[in-house]
């Protein structure tokens, strides 16, 4: 996926978001880790970008685009541009009975950005 | 412009004031993270556990490795995941730091209260609780073990008749002070089974008089000894039970 770094003339891209949980008063309570990537997607999907390698969001994604830029496309609904790989955020934080919980949390970053 | 509004994250206009971006970025990530971690606001912090025991307890565990400059590092829990595709399962490991109130009865008795994480189907998976006991001089000979008979009871508070009975037994045998773990997993999955929170418990040490040793329970002078319960714990849902069948 690409990155948001001005280059990409509005397409769809991955645009990284970094909270220090200091600056936000919350590091009394998450111990680790120091902050969080609350990274997203934004720009836009046209269909020239449908043949782009990796613009897809999936193999299916990829399919509906060949069908889409041989103007054989059920529908003129827009492609968007959402998530395509996440990853988990192991986190170590105080509960509000001050017990420890350390956890993994799924899905809580976003790696990658695609069109849909 | 129309299709554009069929697609949700189509489009985003880059609004004029990127300082009010940042306030409701900022607003909607607390949002997102508390809800991953089911809670429906931060946790009030008015008297932090002690530092001391903290770190012992994370370090004991390996459940992060303390840094120079006082940061936490965490390896994932199952120690290999990487991605979110290959964590199928929500693992937590739940560390509680032991409490005396006036409903524990005696000196050897302690409890605690073990975080659901705001939900009721957590299946406890193991539950350890970690004693620290001390050597204190004037023991046997030098380099000789020291053995005592440590016992673990469920204590039932005095409000509700103060019942006690055996939990777990276990002969220690020590050579230098250093901590030692009593499996509980039974016990904490039958205090989260009934919908309870607290884990009342009595430790007996047979034999530590004459040894010289001194298990540490609650003591407010020693807090980096201070006992701790470990539960790691999944959801549990249907779904994976029935596999398990």
């Amino acid at each position: 996926g690409l990155e948001c770094d001005g280059s990409n003339g509005g397409l769809c891209c991955r645009q990284q978001f970094y909270i220090d949980f200091r600056l936000i008063g919350w590091n009394d309570w998450i111990i680790a880790p120091a902050g969080y990537y609350g990274n997203y997607c934004e720009g836009s999907c046209p269909a020239y970008m449908a043949g782009v390698p990796g613009s897809a969001s999936s193999f299916h994604t990829a399919v509906v685009n060949q069908y889409r830029m041989r103007g054989m496309s059920p529908g003129s609904v827009n492609s968007c541009c959402i998530p395509t790989k996440l990853s988990t955020m192991s986190m170590l934080y105080f509960d509000d009975e001050y017990n420890i919980v350390k956890r993994d949390v799924p899905n809580m970053i976003v790696e990658e950005c695609g069109c849909a | 412009p129309q299709a554009q509004e069929s697609c949700a994250s189509c489009g985003l206009g880059r609004p004029d004031d990127s300082d009010r971006v940042d306030t409701d970025f900022v607003e909607a990530v607390k949002r997102h993270i508390l809800s991953r971690l089911q809670m429906r606001q931060r946790p009030n912090i008015t008297h932090p556990i002690p530092k001391a025991a903290m770190v012992t307890a994370l370090r004991k565990l390996h459940a992060g490795k303390v840094r120079e400059d006082g940061r936490v590092e965490i390896p994932h829990l199952d120690g290999q995941a990487a991605y979110a595709n290959e964590v199928q399962e929500e693992t937590s490991e739940i560390i509680s730091f032991a409490e005396t109130d006036d409903s524990t009865l005696s000196k050897s008795s302690l409890f605690f209260l073990i975080s659901n994480e705001g939900n009721q189907n957590l299946y406890v998976q193991q539950a350890n609780l970690w004693l620290y006991f001390k050597l204190l001089p004037g023991g046997p000979e030098k380099g000789l073990r020291r053995k005592v008979t440590v016992k673990v009871h469920y204590q039932e508070p005095s409000s509700q008749g103060g019942g006690r009975w055996p939990l777990v037994e276990k002969r220690v045998e020590l050579k230098r002070s250093g901590w030692h773990t009593f499996p509980l997993s039974e016990a904490v999955r039958a205090v989260l089974g009934k919908g309870g929170r607290r884990q009342d418990l009595d430790v007996r040490c047979e034999g530590c008089e004459a040894a010289s040793v001194v298990p540490i329970l609650v003591d407010p002078a020693d807090p980096s000894h201070r006992p701790f319960l470990v539960v790691r714990a999944r959801q549990a849902d249907g779904k994976h039970r029935i596999r398990k069948r």
